[in-house]
């Protein structure tokens, strides 16, 4: 079966989407098959990747019961993406009971085609579709970008999500990722300081610098890769995806 | 009656609580009387005062309608708070019909204090929290920062607001605020331009400048004008206010 990520935070603006979108084709272009799963509303993994975006997709899971396979659009080679569709919105609405909270991880169970890897990216939210990830996944990994209010968050989070789990009886495997790093300024130095200090075993090797090409990239719809092979953005997610493969994190 | 202000928008850090905390302190060191709802379950704009954030709050209104004087916090001379409160989470599940919708607007016309301004913070997501605040509100301030998917999500944004406020015959004033500028790169230059190209008579008149001293301000529980009174931060959200206290945008 496929290892499944998600990048989870409730925290808006943290690196969710740039990092699925990037950890992404970077597995891919390493020979990977990578599914993609555009879990947010707003659909900007799709967009990230130069598609539509207005297709149905995930909605049409949820709501109907289609497979994944049938929904997922080719976005790059060895890397396909299944879209949130119109109406994933109102699946926080959803009549129902428990098993609301398991129709994604049932859908992955019967993807016939085999992928090596799955990459979620959530809203900035904490509802029916973020748990729907959080039951279908192995892995959470959580951006945290280099300001206090991010860091203020993320503790709330831990928290929230190991209350959950026993609440379900699962568990997944917690990174956190240091995104929108600048080693020449204090606080995201400090704000690194603490996550390591905090979350030891669990701060993935590779920070995430600032670097411009992240931002420019999907407004062409490319991946930064593509768009600027040789800059910081693209050397960093090059190493995350690998310590992402390796598990390989900062010691404590 | 008080001039109530949103700050709204479902793409998340774009800066809807730094805008919350420095408008609303601008305007009491303006001299007016300002009561600040922070409407994130995550509580940010509390924290960024240095509010403990732990307390009842406005779930208390939501549930038990309680008066909204009797949970807000003193926060700075002529600046009051009401924390979300521990359970606001669980307004999004709230049984009931539409008068749902309307709870935190009656709370308003409850006040028995006279206030000049009120300044919510809004979450980055779009349900019940969000129609309460688009129903009590007179003005809507979108932050969109200066990046591609922040403007991509605007329209998308400005099309729903229009869609709902005529499902519910309301309307109100609504208004962009550039956020995280530079001057100096293309990105920042090129979003501003586009913004007053699609939205002529709406873009407020001061951009806000990236600004180190923004980021780090929340980390000590002060605003700008405390941390940084020299700062581009405490500059333009000073002139931001005033853009605000009367309504001078860029001209088309
Ligand atoms: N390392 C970086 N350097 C420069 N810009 C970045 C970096 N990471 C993200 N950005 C930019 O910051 C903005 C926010 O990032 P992104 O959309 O990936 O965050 P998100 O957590 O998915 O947000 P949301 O909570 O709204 O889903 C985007 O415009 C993105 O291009
Ligand atoms: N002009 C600015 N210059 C520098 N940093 C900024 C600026 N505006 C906001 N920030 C920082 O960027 C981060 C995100 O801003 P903020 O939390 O205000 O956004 P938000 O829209 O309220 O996010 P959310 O969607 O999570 O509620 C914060 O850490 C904040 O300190
Ligand atoms: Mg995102
Ligand atoms: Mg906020």
């Amino acid at each position: 079966p496929p290892r499944t990520l998600i990048f989870l935070n409730q925290k808006g603006g943290v690196g969710k989407t740039t990092s699925s979108v990037n950890v992404a084709h970077a597995l891919a272009l390493s020979g990977y098959e990578v599914l993609g799963l555009d879990l947010d509303p707003q659909g900007h993994f799709a967009a990230s990747l130069g598609l539509e975006g207005l297709d149905p997709g995930l909605d049409e899971i949820f709501f109907e019961g289609v497979g994944l396979l049938e929904r997922a659009q080719p976005a790059r080679e060895r890397l396909r993406l299944v879209p949130p569709g119109p109406r994933l919105p109102e699946v926080e609405q959803m009549a129902g009971g428990r098993e609301r909270g398991w129709i994604l991880q049932r859908a992955l169970t019967q993807l016939k085609q085999p992928f090596d890897y799955v990459v979620i990216d959530c809203p900035p939210s904490s509802g029916l579709l973020a748990i729907n990830a959080l039951l279908a996944t192995d892995d959470v990994i959580m951006p945290v970008s280099c300001d206090y209010l991010a860091l203020e968050g993320l503790a709330g989070l831990m928290r929230t999500l190991m209350r959950v789990e026993q609440g379900l009886n699962i568990s997944t495997r917690k990174y956190v990722l240091v995104t929108r790093f600048n080693g020449q300024r204090r606080l995201p130095r400090e704000v690194r300081g603490k996550l390591e200090e905090y979350f030891p075993g669990q701060v993935l090797y590779t920070p995430i610098r600032d670097n411009v090409a992240l931002a420019e990239a999907p407004g062409f719809g490319q991946t930064v890769f593509e768009y600027r092979p040789e800059s910081n953005g693209a050397k960093d997610y090059a190493a995350l995806a690998e310590d992402i493969r390796l598990r390989r994190v900062l010691e404590a």
